[in-house]
């Protein structure tokens, strides 16, 4: 554990609470891709099946649990508790376009043909493109709400310090997770025009973020 | 070490 990666689950952790706490308090999901959150709870499902096999640490422990039960608490308040204000029309990303691509990568490049492996290699090939539907629906009509710019930034922030933690591991322990880290670099590049926007509007008092 | 053998990261 270093300062990078504790920083980057604290992000993390952030930017789900803001997500969560924005939709409870406003009783609305509305400009939220139910897709994205759909597709997160199942990057935590299918990566933390080692719950059930190992024991690494409280913390790990404790932070999958967590993680695992606020992604289902955000899909079942978009798509039952608030469904009526689910943006269902502009939520129209084709997930099959992602999900065939990313099922037979995780069979072709994973540490070992192992049903935990595969699905672990499927989570992090998944959680890199799980956000787009999100960007594509904030494509689509122009603008987000300034509290799911603060998400976007906080997950985006969650990548970026990840990268400098495998830069500090790789120097220090001689760390290299190669799927994790080249899926996370691409991960990562997703956000940087997000950030530019988000620097150049949100940050400078604008209720909204409209795209240019 | 690979990432297969110890997966401590979130």
């Amino acid at each position: 554990m270093n300062v990078f990666r504790l920083a980057g689950d604290v992000s993390h952790l952030v930017a789900i609470i803001i997500l969560l706490v924005k939709i409870w308090r406003s009783k609305s999901c509305a400009g939220i891709s139910g897709k994205s959150q759909v597709l997160f709870a199942l990057v935590f499902t299918t990566r933390y099946l080692d719950l059930f096999t190992v024991f690494i640490s409280a913390y790990n422990t404790i932070m999958k649990v967590v993680f695992l039960a606020m992604s289902y608490a955000t899909v079942y308040l978009i798509y039952m508790r608030f469904r009526n204000m689910y943006d269902s029309e502009n939520d129209t990303f084709r997930v099959e376009f992602l999900l065939v691509p990313v099922i037979g990568l995780s069979f072709l490049e994973n540490y070992a043909f192992t049903p935990l492996e595969i699905l672990w290699t499927f989570s992090i090939f998944l959680e890199a493109v799980a956000i787009m539907p999100q960007l594509f629906m904030i494509t689509k009509t122009g603008e987000a709400e300034s509290i799911t710019t603060h998400y976007l930034f906080f997950l985006g922030l969650y990548r970026a310090l990840y990268i400098a933690n495998w830069v500090w591991r790789y120097h220090t322990e001689e760390f290299f997770d190669q799927i994790a880290v080249v899926s996370g670099v691409v991960q990562t590049i997703f956000y940087c025009d997000f950030f530019y926007l988000y620097v150049t509007r949100v940050l400078r008092g604008k209720a909204k973020m409209i795209l240019p | 070490h690979k990432g297969a053998d110890m997966k401590d990261e979130l």
